[in-house]
C-alpha cells in the first residue's frame, strides 16, 4: 500500500526510525505468507521475482498452471485452486474456472498487502500515485484460491490442508461468516490444525459493525483483525449555492463544467412505482430519468453497494452524486472509484445537504475534484463497518484482537476485472483502492511475517502477543482512539489497539500458548474427552479446568470477565523475550472495579524465563455500571510497555 | 421417502490423522480408503461412498466432504470417531 506502512511505522515524534521493523526483520525475508482468497494475478509487479534467490528448500508447494493458470516464480511460489465445494453447493461450474488465476481482484489485493514487493509508480487511474508496499515485502507468497464469489467451507478446508502440508508460515484469511461452534466452523477447524504446525493464522473480524457482538473468526488460536482509518484523505468537497461547503471523500473524475448544477435527492427523483425510502438509497430502478437528468443526485448510504448507487444515478442521467452517510456510518467516508463525479459525506454533513435540498426551491451545488491530503487527524479511528465484540461464542476471550488500516487501501489488483466489477466497465487497473477488514487483515499478516523472520522459533501465540501488547490506543492527536461517530472507541472495537510494527519487534514479554493449552481451553468449554482425543490420544482434560476458571485463566494477552460477581482472581504467565530486567505493574481500573496485581513486580534474570502473576478484580461497593467497563494492565521495565486490555461486566 | 430426501453437501470432520507430517503416498491412499469404507457403512456401498465424497482431507485435517441427505448426516454425526458434521456453508469476502 502507498501510505499505511508509513503511517504504522511513524513513531510519536512523526519520524520512521532508521531501525524500523522492516530493517530489523529483513523485510520478512524468506518467510512464506499465503492467503485463502480469490487467487492471484501473477503478472502483477507486486509478485515479480527480480532479485530473489532460490525458493526455500523446505517448500513443498507448487502452482496449477493449466487452463491459463499461474506459473510460479521465485516470489510467487505457490498457487492452487479448490472449487469442488462451490460446485457441490450448486455453483456454476463454468464460473469456477479450473485455475488459481484471480478474476475478482480481492485475492491479489490482500496478498500484495501482506507480502507484495515495493512497486514505485503505483497509480489508480492517475488519481493517486505512490510506491505500493507489502508488509513483508521480501517474503515469498502463495495463493490458495477457495473463493468463487462466496467461499465454501469444503474448499476452505481443502485449502488449509494443502497450505499446512506445503509449509506456509503465515495464513491470511480475509473471509468471514457468522461466528458459531468452533468444530462446525471450517476456518476455526483449519486454523486449529495450522497453529499445531506453527502457522500464524490471521483473519478478518468481519464487516458487520457497528452492531455489537458481530465479530467473526473468534477462536482463540486465530488473530482476529478489525479495521480502522489512516491519516490520508481523498478530499472532494460538496459545495452548495447558499455558501455551505462540506468535506467529503471520493476518487472520481471531475464534473464536466466548472459551474453549479441542480441538486435533487433520491427520494425526489423517485419513479412512480418506487418508494421514497428505496429511491433515497438509489436502489436499482428507483430513479426517474426525467427527474434526475443533468442533476447531482443525493443518495443515502446503505441497502446496496456505494459504487452501485453511482451506477444507478448515472443510468438515470445524473451528472454527479452526493453520497450521504446513514447514522451508523457516522464520520466514516470512503474514497470510491465512482463511475460519475461523486463525493461521500459524513452523517452530519449529508443531513445538512439533504436539509438544504428539501428546504430550497431551486437547490444547486457542485462537487470539487478529489485531492489527496496526508497527515490528517484524527487518525486512526475505527471504521463503522468493522465488526464489534463482545465475543459471541466465548465471551471470556476478547475479540477482535487488534486493529489495522482497512479504509482506502491501495494494493495490486487483477487485470481481469474493472474497478466497479461491472461487466460494461472496460476500465482496467493494476492497483486499486479497497476498504474492509479484508484489507486490514493482511496488514497484520505482513507484521506476523516480519516477526516470523526475526523470531523463527516463536509460537503463533507469542507472535500474536507481541502484536497485541505493543499496540496503541491513542490516535495521532494523542487522544483516545475514536469510533466512526467520533465517540471514544473501546476494546470491543479495536481489541488491544492499533498495531505498531516497530514496537512489536521488541515486545519484552509475551503471553505464550501451546497446542496443549488450546486443548485445555476446549476442555474448559465442555468438549468431551473422546472428541478431544481425536486430536491427541493422550489428551486428558484436567477436572479443575472444566469450569469458567479454565477460560478466565487461559493465557491470553487480554483479560475479560463477562460475569463478575463479588470478586475473581485470574492468573497469567509471561515469558521474557528480551534481556534481564525488572517489570512493574501499572493498572488503569475499569469504572467500578478494584484491580490488584500480585506480585506487583517481576524480575527476569535471563531470556526465556517465565513468571506468573495474579490479577484480582473486585466490584467496588457501589457496584458495577451496566454493560462492560474497560481498563488496562501494563507491565513495564521503562523500556518495554506490555499492555493488556481489561473488560469486565457484572453478572 | 429417504430415496427422495434432499441431498446437500456436508463436511464430516474427524479430528487429526495418526500419520505424521511427513506423509507418504501410501498414507494418503490409506486415508482415502478409510474415508470410503467409513461412509460406505452409512450409504450402503463403496461405490456410493466414492460417488458421494468430493474431498478427502488426507494430510493434516482428517475428514471428508460429501453429498449426503439430512438423515445420513445425522447418523454419521453420532459415530464416536466423528467430531462434527456440518453443512458446506458459504462465507463472504470481507
Amino acid at each position: 500500500t502507498t501510505r499505511s506502512w508509513d503511517f504504522m511505522l511513524l513513531e510519536n515524534n512523526g519520524v520512521i526510525p532508521s531501525d524500523s521493523a522492516w530493517k530489523k526483520a529483513r523485510f520478512g525475508e524468506d518467510t512464506i505468507i499465503a492467503n485463502l482468497d480469490t487467487g492471484v494475478w501473477p503478472e502483477s509487479k507486486s509478485f515479480s521475482d527480480e532479485g530473489y534467490g532460490p525458493v526455500p528448500s523446505r517448500w513443498k508447494g507448487g502452482c496449477d498452471s493449466q487452463n491459463g493458470g499461474v506459473r510460479c516464480n521465485r516470489k510467487l511460489i505457490g498457487a492452487r485452486y479448490f472449487n469442488r465445494g462451490f460446485i457441490a453447493a450448486g455453483g456454476n461450474a463454468t464460473e469456477a474456472i479450473s485455475s488459481p488465476r484471480d478474476v475478482a481482484g480481492h485475492g491479489t489485493h490482500t496478498l500484495s498487502t501482506a507480502g507484495g514487493n515495493f512497486v514505485p509508480g503505483a497509480s489508480v487511474l492517475g488519481l493517486v500515485n505512490g510506491t505500493a508496499k507489502g508488509g513483508s515485502p521480501k517474503a515469498r507468497v502463495a495463493a490458495y484460491k477457495i473463493c468463487w464469489g462466496n467461499c465454501f467451507d469444503a474448499d476452505l478446508l481443502a485449502g488449509f490442508d494443502m497450505a499446512i502440508h506445503d509449509g506456509v508460515d503465515v495464513l491470511s484469511i480475509s473471509v468471514g461468516g457468522e461466528a458459531g461452534d468452533y468444530f462446525s466452523d471450517a476456518i476455526a477447524i483449519g486454523s486449529f490444525h495450522a497453529i499445531q504446525s506453527g502457522i500464524v493464522v490471521v483473519c478478518s473480524a468481519g464487516n458487520s459493525g457497528p452492531e455489537v457482538a458481530s465479530v467473526a473468526n473468534v477462536a482463540p488460536w486465530i488473530v482476529t483483525v478489525g479495521a480502522s482509518t489512516m491519516d490520508r484523505e481523498f478530499q472532494a468537497f460538496a459545495e452548495l449555492r447558499n455558501g455551505q461547503r462540506f468535506k467529503g471523500s471520493s476518487l472520481s473524475k471531475p464534473l464536466a463544467d466548472d459551474k453549479l448544477y441542480p441538486l435533487i435527492s433520491g427520494a425526489q427523483a423517485k419513479t412512480a412505482d418506487a418508494s421514497a425510502a428505496d429511491a433515497m438509497l438509489c436502489l436499482a430502478g428507483t430513479l426517474d430519468k426525467t427527474k434526475a437528468q443533468g442533476k447531482i443526485v443525493a443518495c443515502l448510504r446503505g441497502g446496496n453497494a456505494r459504487v452501485e448507487k453511482g451506477v444507478q444515478a448515472l443510468l438515470a442521467g445524473a451528472v454527479g452524486m452526493i453520497l450521504c452517510n446513514d447514522k451508523d456510518s457516522g464520520n466514516e467516508i470512503i474514497a470510491d472509484l465512482h463511475v460519475l463525479p461523486a463525493t461521500q459525506l459524513t452523517y452530519t454533513d449529508g443531513a445538512a445537504v439533504l436539509a438544504y435540498i428539501n428546504s430550497t426551491a431551486e437547490p444547486y451545488g457542485y462537487i470539487t475534484h478529489p485531492a489527496v491530503f496526508l497527515g490528517t487527524n484524527p487518525a486512526p479511528y475505527m471504521a463503522a463497518f468493522s465488526s464489534r465484540g463482545p465475543n459471541p461464542v466465548t465471551p471470556e476471550i476478547l475479540k477482535p484482537d487488534i486493529t489495522a488500516p482497512g479504509v482506502n487501501i491501495l494494493a495490486a489488483y487483477s487485470g481481469a476485472v474493472s474497478p466497479t466489477e461491472e461487466p460494461w466497465d472496460k476500465r482496467r487497473v493494476s492497483f486499486m483502492l479497497d476498504s474492509g477488514t479484508s484489507m486490514s487483515c493482511p496488514h497484520i499478516s505482513g507484521v506476523a511475517g516480519l516477526l516470523k523472520t526475526l523470531y523463527p522459533t516463536w509460537s503463533p501465540a507469542a507472535i500474536r502477543s507481541a502484536i497485541m501488547t505493543t499496540a496503541r490506543v491513542r490516535d495521532n492527536t494523542e487522544k483516545p482512539m475514536l469510533d466512526a461517530s467520533f465517540a471514544t472507541a473501546d476494546p470491543f472495537a479495536y481489541g488491544a489497539g492499533h498495531v505498531r510494527p516497530n514496537r512489536a519487534m521488541d515486545p519484552g514479554l509475551v503471553y505464550d500458548l501451546t497446542a496443549r493449552d488450546y486443548l485445555e481451553f476446549l476442555c474448559s468449554l465442555g468438549y468431551n474427552q473422546t472428541m478431544l482425543q481425536s486430536f491427541d490420544p493422550s489428551n486428558k482434560c484436567q477436572a479443575s479446568n472444566t469450569t469458567s476458571s479454565g477460560l478466565l485463566n487461559f493465557n491470553y494477552p487480554s483479560i475479560t470477565v463477562p460475569k463478575l460477581s463479588g470478586s475473581v482472581t485470574v492468573t497469567r504467565t509471561v515469558k521474557n523475550v528480551a534481556e534481564a530486567s525488572t517489570y512493574e505493574a501499572r493498572v488503569t481500573q475499569p469504572n467500578g472495579v478494584e484491580v490488584t496485581v500480585e506480585p506487583k513486580s517481576l524480575q527476569f534474570t535471563k531470556a526465556g524465563e517465565e513468571k506468573s502473576y495474579k490479577v484480582t478484580l473486585k466490584a467496588q461497593a457501589g457496584g458495577l455500571p451496566a454493560g462492560y467497563v474497560f481498563g488496562e494492565l501494563i507491565w513495564s521495565d521503562g523500556n518495554h510497555f506490555v499492555r493488556s486490555p481489561i473488560a469486565v461486566a457484572a453478572t | 421417502n429417504s430415496a427422495f430426501a434432499a441431498k446437500q453437501s456436508y463436511v464430516v470432520y474427524m479430528g487429526a490423522h495418526t500419520h505424521g507430517p511427513d506423509v507418504t503416498q501410501q498414507d494418503l491412499e490409506l486415508v482415502e480408503n478409510s474415508h470410503h469404507n467409513f461412509l460406505a457403512s452409512f450409504v450402503g456401498s463403496q461405490d456410493k461412498a466414492k460417488e458421494a465424497i468430493f474431498y478427502s482431507y488426507q494430510m493434516n485435517i482428517n475428514g471428508f466432504a460429501a453429498i449426503l441427505d439430512d438423515e445420513q448426516a445425522a447418523e454419521i454425526a453420532k459415530h464416536p470417531g466423528v467430531v462434527s458434521v456440518f453443512p458446506n456453508r458459504a462465507r463472504k469476502l470481507q
